[in-house]
């Protein structure tokens, strides 16, 4: 493993522990959007089904049972907690699930690198993770005024994407036949969709101001 | 032969 999959590892597992101190702490999920955190749960279910066949390292699973096990209590928390639940913007929040899940699940069943029960759910959870963000921005979006958890939690799941990307052409230029395209581009899609937020995050630290969103 | 690295990434 290399240094960049390595500090990306830590920074995707950072964010989870940002997002689990605002909510455990602060007991609130103000403008975390839950549909995001379903589609996460969704893409951890899927693509860490491989948990039961194959072993790859202590590290691979203890790691996979720690997106697992935050995704689904994240969950919880915004729909069963009863004081983190008052703090949901639902009305706010209205993206709808099945405009994401099925086009990635058609688009896993057309192009995937075998048609195999697990090669198709890992090109669905690639193709899922890569958009399960959106509801995410457009809740930004919409609240425009973001408090300093919520942007570091954003700062942080973008962070961790383009940190895979070096990790990737490192591994392509140091390991022979490394070429996965279906990972390499859906990867590539996620972590665009974070430029816009990175542009005006980098915008609010150097002006030393407020995460703000233009609307 | 390849060594199946595809699914070594979280």
């Amino acid at each position: 493993m290399n240094i960049f999959r390595l500090a990306g590892d830590l920074t995707h597992l950072a964010s989870v522990l940002v997002l689990l101190l605002k909510i455990h702490t602060i007991k609130s999920c103000a403008g975390i959007s839950l549909k995001t955190q379903e589609l996460y749960a969704i893409v951890f279910a899927t693509r860490y089904l491989d948990l039961f066949t194959t072993y790859i390292s202590l590290y691979n699973t203890l790691m996979k049972l720690i997106f697992l096990g935050s995704s689904f209590s994240i969950v919880w928390y915004i729909r069963k907690h009863k004081i983190v639940r008052r703090s949901y913007d639902k009305d706010q929040d209205t993206f709808r699930h099945y405009f994401i899940v099925l086009p990635c699940f058609v688009l896993a069943l057309i192009i995937h690198e075998k048609f195999t029960v697990r090669e198709v759910l890992w090109a669905f959870s690639l193709y899922l993770e890569a958009v399960a963000i959106l509801p995410q921005l457009v809740l930004l979006q919409r609240t425009r005024n973001i408090d300093n958890l919520t942007g570091q939690y954003v700062f942080l799941l973008g962070a961790y994407r383009a940190l895979y990307i070096l990790n990737w052409i490192y591994r392509y230029f140091t390991e022979p036949h490394f070429v996965h395209w279906i990972t390499w581009i859906s990867g590539l899609v996620q972590t665009l969709l974070y430029a816009d937020f990175f542009y005006y995050y980098f915008q609010s630290m150097k002006n030393n101001g407020k995460l703000q969103l233009p609307a | 032969e390849d060594v199946d690295d595809s699914h070594d990434e979280l």
